[in-house]
């Protein structure tokens, strides 16, 4: 395992504890998008289907549980728990994501790298993943004052893909016939999403003035 | 064992 990819993993698991943190000790999931929490579910429950049958490593596997323990918890918050419901805005948080899972599903039908029942549910999950936070960022756009909390954790969200990228340049060019197009093109789209939140994040720290996305 | 590389990303 190389810096990058280290480093992307812990940067994903900086974004899903943060967003713990949030939810679990204030009990307030403000400005966050349960649909891209849902849609981040079903990512991690296609992409790990093989944690009982292929064991990579010790860290793979723990990755794994923290990844989908915290996933589904967070979704299990926003939709029972009644106080952290309070802060969750239904109004606004109105992305149709089925229109997600289907063409992502579609594609996945139609182009991976075997046609086996894993294999294409891993896909779809790679495929999934690069528009799960669309839905998230819509509902960043459209609230008003975004709290610390929840820009920090788009924002380390976005930023542990764009490690992964890093991670794939690196093994490319020093593992012979590692060539991944599926990942590395969904990964690089999940990647420009994020652009101009990104851009508006990191000004907003320069001028030290509140995140606000223009709609 | 040959372990399947590829998938050993998260």
């Amino acid at each position: 395992m190389n810096a990058f990819r280290l480093a992307g993993d812990m940067t994903h698991l900086i974004s899903v504890l943060v967003l713990l943190l949030k939810i679990h000790t204030i009990k307030s999931c403000a400005g966050i998008s349960l649909k891209t929490q849902e849609l981040y579910a079903l990512v991690f429950a296609t992409r790990y289907l093989d944690i009982f049958t292929d064991f990579i490593s010790l860290y793979n596997t723990v990755m794994k549980l923290i990844f989908l323990g915290s996933s589904f918890s967070i979704v299990w918050y926003m939709r029972r728990h009644k106080l952290v419901q309070r802060s969750y805005d239904k109004d606004h948080d109105t992305f149709r994501h089925q229109l997600l899972v289907l063409p992502c599903l579609i594609l996945a039908l139609l182009i991976h790298e075997q046609f086996t029942f894993k294999e294409v549910m891993w896909t779809f999950s790679i495929y999934l993943e690069a528009v799960a936070i669309l839905p998230q960022l819509v509902l960043l756009q459209r609230t008003r004052n975004i709290d610390n909390l929840t820009g920090q954790y788009v924002f380390f969200l976005g930023a542990y893909r764009s490690l992964y990228i890093l991670n794939w340049i690196y093994r490319y060019f020093t593992e012979p016939h590692y060539v991944h197009w599926i990942t590395w093109i969904s990964g690089l789209v999940q990647t420009l999403l994020y652009a101009d939140f990104f851009y508006y994040y990191i000004s907003s720290w320069k001028n030290n003035v509140k995140l606000t996305l223009p709609a | 064992r040959y372990v399947y590389r590829s998938k050993d990303e998260l």
